[in-house]
């Protein structure tokens, strides 16, 4: 199975 | 003052109802090189960034004396521009500190103007820092055949993998009752560019992606007649839209990574 993943893991928060 | 006059309000109509059921609060952010708009999804899976440029052929006038934040309920905002005829000239004005935003609409024959007020929103977004980054894979379709991958792959799985190498690239979905897969090999040599499939290879990628996500980007097909899907192994797409004489329009969607 595939585990979605979240865009805040991928973007740094600014 | 902040006072944008736009030569088509289809054009921001279509951006609006392609945003508002993902995205249903965003701040608009306006500065003197444009307005942007940058926004996730409830669940923090997806992004939207709109880029409109203020020195594109699109806005008659623009004017933005200083850096506002103006945010909007954008199932409103769309209940707004509908009130707007597609040929309309479309105005978008709020003070300094503003409270409210104004829409005016200006019909072709100067007969009719319509003006609309709304109460601005506080919304507290936290801003990500986007890289500006070099994709292992750059795929430039026609926009309605994206729109038509994603619908039918969609009726038999939750999630597409996408996998992209140097004749092309594969769409294939597994779901419990059946499997599909499409295949799209390059194609640049038909006459119109924008009907041609070109794909742009550094390096071979697989990836998976949640297709509810994807479809719902693809309410933006009229916006353009191309899209184009930007991938690197293991980070997230990007499904970018150009917006003629305006800029651009952006989703970002966190992959699908095995456990």
């Amino acid at each position: 199975t595939n585990k979605q993943g979240n865009i805040t893991e991928f973007f740094r928060k600014q | 003052m902040f006072e944008a006059k736009m030569l088509q309000s289809s054009v921001l109509k279509k951006i609006i109802e392609s945003l508002k059921d993902l995205f249903s609060d965003a701040n608009f952010d306006c500065s003197s090189s444009g307005i942007t708009l940058q926004d996730m999804d409830s669940s923090h899976v997806a992004l939207c960034y709109l880029k409109l440029r203020s020195d594109e052929e699109g806005f008659e006038d623009y004017r933005c004396d200083r850096n506002i934040t103006l945010g909007v309920n954008l199932v409103l905002m769309s209940k707004i521009l509908k009130c707007a005829g597609n040929d309309d000239v479309i105005t978008l004005r709020a003070e300094d500190e503003p409270n409210i935003l104004t829409f005016i609409f200006d019909s072709k024959n100067g007969e009719r103007v319509s003006k609309y007020d709304i109460k601005l929103m506080e919304i507290d977004s936290e801003l990500l820092g986007i890289p500006d980054t070099e994709y292992s894979c750059v795929v430039k379709m026609p926009s309605h055949e994206f729109q038509r991958i994603c619908s039918n792959l969609s009726q038999l799985g939750d999630s597409v993998t996408v996998d992209c190498h140097k004749e092309g690239v594969d769409f294939k979905v597994a779901g419990e009752q059946g499997s599909g897969a499409i295949k799209l090999k390059q194609n640049t040599t038909v006459d119109k560019e924008e009907d041609q499939v070109s794909v742009e290879l550094n390096e071979a990628v697989t990836q998976s992606f949640a297709l509810k996500f994807l479809c719902a980007f693809t309410k933006a097909t009229s916006l353009s007649d191309t899209v184009s899907l930007s991938l690197t192994q293991d980070t997230p797409i990007v499904v970018e839209y150009p917006i003629a004489q305006h800029g651009y329009l952006r989703f970002y969607l966190a992959p699908k990574i095995e456990e």
